[in-house]
């Protein structure tokens, strides 16, 4: 687990600091040439692994795991991609074109064309651009990443209250971190919540672009991949 | 759950490096 960045009086955002899952790695298959192929061989594998720890990490996240099971599984199954996407474009604020997929496994503009990723290259690097500017911190990337999961707009949530509850507890975690931390902006929070269509319209472009990988059938897939993508569909 | 069995048997049971 990362240590925190700076002190911060609130729990909920140190806690969520503290239960960050460390650098995710790649590990492609030696056995593979290079090629395309073996690109989105990888980037499936990478993306599969990711889901696990995202798992694992939810039930970390302060009052997720005092929901029904039923509601725990509506909610990663909504917010999964979301979560996953928000990683990547934290990982890759601090370079220009490139997106930080695992730390030894950047995809570039050209990679992307050539693997039918040019689209989510596209609107991937929108993301990117829009918290490069709000200059996201870590702080605030945690919360606003428990924030997505919270606020998944599934269908299926059984305790609706528990839900709103997460998300109200949420919500004012990141407004005393604001408080705390940019108290020349009153507007941070609202700035911060304003980017989550946006996610969601990238996480949303994700699903599509997998779903159609998955479809033409070239690239093997791992079975928690396909379950959550099939959750999606 | 038996469409989405390894989620639901992520979240009962195991911690993600069980598997």
């Amino acid at each position: 687990h990362s240590l925190p960045g700076k002190k911060t009086t609130n729990k909920v955002v140190s806690h969520l600091v503290l239960v960050e899952p460390g650098e995710i790695f790649a590990s492609p298959d030696p056995s593979l040439p290079d090629s395309d192929l073996h690109t989105l061989t990888t980037l499936c594998e990478i993306i599969n692994r990711d889901l696990l720890i995202t798992i694992g990490w939810a039930k970390h996240v302060p009052g997720f795991s005092v929901l029904s099971l039923v509601d725990q599984m509506a909610l990663l199954q909504s917010a999964w991609m979301e979560i996953l996407v928000l990683g990547i474009v934290y990982r890759s604020l601090p370079l220009s074109e490139e997106l930080v997929v695992a730390e030894n496994f950047l995809l570039d503009r050209e990679q992307c064309r050539n693997t039918g990723l040019l689209h989510l290259h596209a609107v991937l690097l929108q993301l990117i651009r829009k918290y490069r500017k709000t200059k996201l911190d870590k702080e605030e990337f945690v919360t606003l990443k428990a924030m997505a999961l919270a606020n998944s707009d599934s269908t299926n949530i059984e305790n609706v209250e528990a839900v709103l509850s997460l998300q109200d507890h949420l919500h004012e975690a990141l407004q005393d971190y604001e408080k705390e931390h940019h108290p020349e902006d009153n507007h941070r929070t609202g700035k911060l919540l304003m980017t989550l269509p946006l996610l969601r319209q990238t996480a949303n472009e994700a699903v599509r672009t997998f779903c159609q990988i998955r479809l033409e059938g070239k690239i093997p897939m791992h079975k928690l991949f396909l379950e959550m993508l099939e959750a999606k569909m | 759950t038996e469409r989405h069995k390894i989620l639901h048997r992520l979240l009962q049971e195991g911690s993600p490096s069980d598997i």
